[in-house]
């Protein structure tokens, strides 16, 4: 038996906007520490990593390892139907080809259940080794969702240039080309508005802006975002999500030929 | 030219 509460629905749906882009389908193995989704996307440049633990969640229960793989744009559909106030909780039965969503208002008054078949999907689990990062940048997640907007406009790939002065983001494309400078910050009255960079070595690196777009979907999640980078590694871009966990997505660097 | 690696050429199967 498998058994999952959130007292609302709102960080779920979120969850699924911050990967549902990039995912047509993913399984989520749960067992008692938590739920984990590792997942390539179909061109297998990156990778989304989300882990919930389970104590983060209002009630968790899980008997046996369980692995669900799920349709995402099924899952998506059904977290519709659901209010942000819901309770909703997630349940399965040991060996089962479906899983339940029951979403359950404030008031107790209305309480829907959602079925939906599961997928038996090829698993393909990356070993990421714990790595040592030349450079670490935590910055509000808003500020960096803007940059890859704004430099998606220029070119298909954006340069990042972390130094211990700063972390400068550039384009350059037919229209023309574009910077932008952010230097670490110091006595911020709130946390959340710091840019913090943490280097050993500086790096330069290039990435395709449609998947960085792509990953500040997960900007709702959390206030700060966390770039990890390394020469020729991918970049880590980790949102922490308060108090239930994290996604993390890897994106290889653009290498010259 | 830059061209796009995959994901498996970092990180091995588990």
């Amino acid at each position: 038996m498998f058994e999952a509460r959130l007292n609302n629905a709102t960080t779920l749906k979120k969850i699924l906007d911050a990967i549902k882009d990039l995912l047509n389908e993913g399984t989520f193995d749960c067992s008692d520490s938590g739920i984990q989704l590792q997942a390539m996307d179909n061109s297998h440049v990156s990778l989304v990593s989300l882990t919930l633990r389970s104590d983060g969640f209002d009630k968790f229960r899980c008997d046996r390892n369980l692995s669900m793989g799920m349709n995402l744009g099924s899952m998506a559909k059904i977290l519709k139907c659901a209010n942000n106030d819901d309770t909703v909780t997630i349940k399965a039965q040991d060996n089962a080809d479906t899983v339940t969503f029951m979403f359950e208002s404030q008031n107790q008054e209305k309480v829907s259940d959602y079925e939906m078949k599961l997928m038996n999907l090829d698993q393909e689990h990356l070993g990421i080794p714990e790595t040592d990062y030349s450079c670490v940048v935590r910055m509000p997640a808003m500020e960096f969702a803007r940059i890859c907007r704004d430099l998606a406009q220029f070119s298909e790939s954006v340069v990042i240039c972390c130094t211990k002065e700063g972390v400068k983001f550039s384009a350059s494309g037919d229209v023309g080309s574009a910077n932008v400078k952010l230097a670490q910050t110091f006595n911020v009255d709130k946390e959340e508005e710091a840019i913090v960079i943490e280097m050993q070595e500086p790096v330069v690196l290039t990435f395709a802006c449609r998947y960085l777009n792509a990953f500040t979907k997960a900007t709702p999640l959390s206030n700060q975002v966390q770039l990890s980078m390394s020469a020729d590694v991918p970049l880590v871009v980790e949102y922490r999500i308060a108090e239930l966990g994290h996604i993390r997505y890897y994106l290889a660097p653009k290498i010259e030929d | 030219f830059l061209s796009q690696t995959a994901m498996e050429t970092f990180y091995a199967t588990r």
